[in-house]
């Protein structure tokens, strides 16, 4: 308002300089300050009827994508502008600042009505938290939440493999091929290798056929599966590779609302952990169908090791808001930290837990890390 | 956020298409909300 009024206190000054006063010259002075008083207000207006149909098109795109999903037609991957645009965000460093928001401590008597209002937006269930809500002294501390004992019996089946996650399953089934390739949606699949870190301890895959219009990331060539079956003998040894073992993938997506604790879905032995500083990339149903390479771009951090019906690998994925992985077998390890350079191949920070070969004995359904904000 | 779980389990190698009780099989479908314990798969031993 103060740079209008200088505007307007200066022109009007120039005028009268001109031609000895504002009406003698056909009272322009008196119409511009009427033009500058709708300056702002016409300013605010326009802005507001953009942020409105911007709105407006993507409640209509959505719709159209409902509709096309209720005659059964597969959404295709298909990069859009804004899928571009993301990719030239400070996404990191976005995804920092915000956990530097979400960690300012609350008032004691501020934090019922914080979490309650999270709570009603995102669909938690505020009856499982372990702790009364004025015991979160942050909206972050209160995210990464334990639950109440008993809140998440676990299956007792020895032959079954359970969930780690809460979440949505969004992908699953058997990976066939030499390949391994996962469908991120229609359209568009990575590797295993590509998400696991070109050095994962898979066994040593079949020679498959090739198929040509397979899209196969952070494969340079075909020999990377020798190198898999090359990389550290001491624990390749310790996953044998059977015919009578097929090879299994499950995605499980958590939305913000959700409990986000990992626990362990079988009694497995982690041998192995890959660090991958990658992007930070929103994670949702839109970015899965827009942005390539979502999962294998974004920072994670992947857990491998054996169980007793072979290879077991565990990879949480990070997104702009849940940029930090937490794992409490490994407290020390920090993910999201600020870096000069991000190099897309820069190869995974890892670590072979001792003793090597046998790693961390983890039991089914215990707590192994946690996805935080920022 | 999201998981992604790789891992090896029994499978009777059978010829493509047709499948024996002692298969892994998932029992969740697409879409499926999950939580922490449940099963997302089962096997039998023959």
């Amino acid at each position: 308002t103060s740079f209008l009024n200088n505007l307007r206190s200066n022109h009007s000054a120039r005028a009268s300089s001109l031609g000895g006063g504002g009406t003698g010259s056909g009272g322009g002075g008196s119409g511009d300050s009427k033009g500058n008083a709708f300056l702002l207000p016409g300013a605010t207006m326009a802005t507001i009827l953009m942020l409105g149909a911007l709105h407006a098109r993507r409640l209509y795109e959505d719709k159209k994508i409902e509709e096309k999903r209720e005659r059964g037609i597969e959404l295709e991957f298909k990069p859009d502008v804004k899928a571009s645009f993301l990719g030239i965000l400070p996404l990191r460093s976005i995804s920092r600042a915000w956990g530097s928001l979400t960690s300012v401590e609350i008032p004691v008597w501020m934090r019922p009505y914080v979490y309650k209002a999270w709570s009603r937006a995102f669909h938690s269930n505020l009856e499982e938290p372990a702790l009364p809500l004025e015991e979160y002294a942050s909206l972050q501390e209160f995210f990464v939440r334990s639950l109440k004992e008993g809140c998440r019996p676990i299956d007792p089946d020895p032959r079954c493999l359970v969930s780690p996650v809460d979440g949505t399953v969004v992908r699953f089934g058997e990976l066939k091929g030499s390949r391994g390739m996962i469908e991120q949606v229609k359209g568009h699949s990575y590797s295993v290798s590509a998400l696991l870190g070109n050095n994962c301890l898979l066994p040593m895959a079949p020679e498959g056929k090739e198929s040509e219009d397979e899209e196969a990331i952070g494969e340079n060539n075909d020999k990377s599966w020798w190198t898999v079956s090359l990389a550290s003998p001491k624990l390749r040894e310790s996953i044998s590779a059977s015919p009578m073992k097929g090879l299994y993938y499950c995605v499980i997506y958590l939305k913000p609302g959700d409990y986000h604790r990992i626990h362990s879905p079988a009694d497995w032995n982690a041998l192995v952990r890959r660090h991958f500083a990658g992007r930070l990339f929103p994670v949702n149903e839109r970015a899965t169908r827009t942005i390539r390479n979502l999962y294998v771009e974004n920072e994670r951090v992947v857990l491998e090791g054996v169980w007793k019906e072979g290879f077991m690998a565990l990879a949480a994925v990070g997104a702009t808001n849940i940029g930090s992985i937490e794992l409490f077998i490994e407290p020390e390890l920090r993910t999201n930290k600020p870096k000069k350079k991000l190099f897309p191949t820069e190869p995974p920070e890892e670590r072979v837990y001792d003793p090597e070969g046998h790693g961390v004995k983890l039991e089914k359904g215990k707590q192994v890390g946690a996805f935080n904000m920022g | 956020s999201t998981v992604v779980l790789v891992f090896q389990a029994p499978t009777a190698n059978t010829p493509e298409g047709s499948s024996s009780s002692s298969d892994f099989r998932f029992c969740v479908k697409h879409g499926d909300r999950v939580r922490v314990g449940e099963a997302l798969g089962r096997w039998k031993e023959e």
